[in-house]
């Protein structure tokens, strides 16, 4: 795992944080509940809490779909290449690139459409960029949520060890040990 | 567009859509230092999209190989996993041209990648 320089984070007094979609995206409610997927499994290993806002302006963190250039200097470059972008913390900003085609199901895809498709798996690349807007950068370890290619139709959701090492050295465990020796769950 | 399942994907959709945004870098296959090639410029602008070259060493691209491309591949190839030739061989273009995240993986040059780490060994 790696970190952004000098290693931001958010601040200790902000632990429970907002997230907002932009509302010319229009998104449905099946859209919004990716990401919420999408942030449960890093609240999983961290002391952080993330709850949806319906202000912009008061969240920490927004979410929307553009294409080509959108103003941050960091133009998207339509179906493939780029897919999506997100600032380190605490400034809050997740991009996606709103040319691609987005798979919403949470389904893995069949072994023989996979070569013949550019369908991104939504909720990986929000698992992806959720990471950067706390703080990690990118890792070598292909495994790892925080690698930085995925192939259209991979659907790769699961934090690996590198990913929660590297969250839980920026925010601790937040318990989540204790919890799972508690419930007798821990493997 | 959001697809709620891969059947609702229209078949024909499916078969025009695997063009990459870098698919062009394929034909530069095999070229090495020295060689000069329509579009090793824009891959040098992929390269320094990612950090792998910083805007500041090079004001304009050129089509040559030159040291500064070849630096730069020999990182990515550290960064994810490939052999470190230098040159663009098939297994790193087949890496550059995947779609990827957007930020960049070194910043400043510096990243906390591969290419940032040093190898450790210990003797038992």
């Amino acid at each position: 795992y790696s970190f952004f320089p000098g290693k931001p984070q958010w601040p200790k007094r902000n632990r429970d944080l907002s997230y907002a979609f932009v509302p010319q995206n229009n998104l449905t409610d099946e859209v919004k509940q990716v990401f919420a997927r999408a942030f449960a499994r890093w609240a999983e290993v961290t002391p952080l809490n993330f709850t949806r806002s319906e202000s912009l302006f008061r969240a920490d963190i927004v979410i929307g779909f553009f294409s080509g250039d959108h103003g941050d200097g960091e133009p998207f470059d339509g179906p493939m290449g780029t897919l999506a972008h997100a600032s380190s913390p605490p400034t809050g900003m997740f991009h996606l690139d709103g040319d691609e085609d987005w798979l919403i199901s949470g389904e893995e895809m069949n072994r023989r459409i996979l070569p013949v498709t550019s369908v991104v798996d939504l909720e990986s690349v929000a698992v992806h960029e959720i990471g950067h807007l706390l703080g990690l950068g990118h890792s070598s370890v292909e495994d790892a949520i925080m690698y930085p290619a995925i192939s259209g139709g991979h659907r790769k959701v699961e934090l690996a060890k590198d990913d929660i090492e590297g969250i839980q050295h920026l925010y601790g465990d937040g318990g989540s040990s204790r919890r799972n020796e508690t419930s007798g769950g821990a493997e | 567009t959001f697809y709620t399942n891969v059947s609702s994907v229209p078949p024909l959709h499916l078969l025009n859509a695997t063009r990459s945004a870098w698919e062009t870098f394929e034909k530069l296959a095999g070229c090495h230092a020295g060689n000069k090639t329509d579009g090793l410029s824009k891959l040098k602008q992929y390269f320094r999209r990612f950090g792998y070259i910083s805007s500041a060493s090079v004001a304009n691209f050129t089509d040559d190989f030159d040291d500064v491309l070849e630096s730069a591949i020999s990182t990515y190839q550290k960064n994810f996993n490939l052999e470190v030739t230098g040159k663009l061989d098939a297994p790193t273009l087949q890496q550059i041209v995947k779609p990827r995240c957007g930020n960049p993986d070194m910043i400043d040059g510096a990243s906390g990648m591969n290419a940032g780490r040093k190898l450790r060994a210990v003797a038992r």
